[in-house]
């Protein structure tokens, strides 16, 4: 129920004046965690891989990360569409581990792509899984293989 | 001058006491049209004169990194369920980082616009030409992480924002021939990539986890084409979906095992 707390606080005048926010009175009414003013997209890629492998052939890392327990964008839809673009596999399939736990799965691409399920994780990832979410982003920043034992 | 200053939050009402800085406020991405994003930026817990730059988007398109990336998920506090008070988050990604959160496009969360079709009208080029525009105007704020390695991290339509800011910023360093902004990787998580595999998937993963049957995901994959729009699939494609809609509407499918929030 984060969402309705997260809207109640974000719209208190005391949070607002805190955070330097609202300064102008916005005309639409209360703080929407996603916005009911924005009703025309205009443009949307129907895929973004030629983006993943114009980073790929420039040295820019690509993790591609999936909590498990999704059913809105699945891990079943990343694997179908990481295996689209036909990568030469680094190191095969294999769990990785946070506090004796298995934390996920993960498969390493040539070319600095990492793919890594969270397990236990919905959508929104750090909300379900903070620790193994934030193991995960610290081996992506440091640019570390996931622990395999 | 004196922008980062006036900036920096001292105290947000119910916060436990905490050892780092935090900062939020509006940056200009277009002056003419009076387009301004709000930002939420929190210093890393340790060692944040060395630690990378870090920047959350959310998804929708439409939704707001400040609301979800920042207090319910990677932020350094989540909101009690009294609506007034917080508590920290011990897995925060300030761990990590110095983490950047910014509502984005225009009509989203505080960010607006004195242009009224900017809030209504969005797209991929314009928010990832804006996100763009609000990261160079941000850097002139804070100056310190100008050179610093820059990542760019975010989940669901994020899938999409992400890379088309690196495509940019990537852009910009080419003509320039130089880094303006030192990108050195993406992390996208639950990320719409691929239209056709990520809406076939979704089915795939509904029936291998016992919510719809073979036979209906069978009937979809059949039926479906993916690659139009929901209007123009067939009656029988239709008919097969609105099983699945029916099989899966009293679960939270952002986390098939979730309780639902009542």
């Amino acid at each position: 129920c984060s969402d309705y707390y997260t809207i109640a606080y974000m719209n208190r005048p005391d949070v607002q004046k805190a955070l330097h926010a609202n300064v102008t009175n916005i005309e639409y009414a209360t703080w929407q965690p996603c916005s009911d003013v924005l009703t025309n997209w205009t443009d949307s890629a129907s895929t973004i891989i030629p983006l993943l492998r114009e980073f790929m052939t420039n040295d820019i890392r690509v993790w591609i990360f999936s909590g498990d327990t999704d059913g809105r964008v699945p891990v079943t839809s990343t694997m179908n569409s990481i295996k689209t673009m036909n990568l030469p596999i680094k190191t095969q399939w294999h769990p990785w581990y946070l506090n004796g736990e298995v934390g996920g799965y993960t498969q390493e691409y040539k070319g600095d792509m990492t793919f890594a399920t969270v397990r236990g994780a919905g959508h929104q990832v750090p909300s379900y899984e903070a620790a193994r979410a934030l193991s995960l982003v610290m081996h992506f920043l440091d640019g570390t293989d996931l622990p395999d034992s | 001058d004196g922008l980062k200053e006036n900036d920096k939050i001292h105290k947000l009402p119910g916060q436990p006491p905490v050892k780092f800085e935090q900062y939020g406020g509006y940056v200009t991405v277009d002056e003419s049209a009076g387009r301004a994003f709000y930002y939420y930026f929190v210093e890393a817990q340790r060692s944040k004169e060395s630690l990378p730059l870090l920047l959350w988007l959310n998804g929708g398109p439409g939704c707001s990194s400040l609301a979800y990336g920042g207090f319910q998920e990677l932020g350094p506090f989540r909101v009690n369920s009294d609506g007034k008070t917080l508590h920290k988050n011990n897995f925060a990604w300030n761990h990590a980082a110095n983490v950047l959160f910014v509502e984005s496009p225009a009509g989203v969360g505080f960010s607006y616009s004195n242009t009224s079709t900017d809030v209504k009208v969005g797209g991929d080029r314009k928010t990832a030409n804006d996100n763009y525009q609000f990261l160079i105007n941000w850097l002139k704020r804070f100056p310190e992480y100008k050179d610093r390695d820059f990542y760019i991290s975010g989940e669901s339509y994020a899938g999409h924002y992400v890379p088309q800011l690196a495509h940019t910023i990537l852009y910009h360093n080419k003509k320039a021939k130089k880094n303006i902004i030192n990108l050195k990787g993406i992390l996208i998580g639950n990320a719409v990539i691929n239209d056709d595999t990520d809406t076939r998937g979704m089915y795939e993963y509904f029936a291998s986890h016992a919510l719809i049957t073979d036979e209906v995901v069978s009937e979809i994959q059949k039926q479906c084409k993916f690659t139009v729009t929901e209007s123009k699939e067939s009656d029988e494609c239709k008919m097969a979906k609105s099983i699945a809609d029916y099989n899966t509407h009293n679960i939270d499918i952002y986390n098939i095992y979730a309780p639902r929030c009542h």
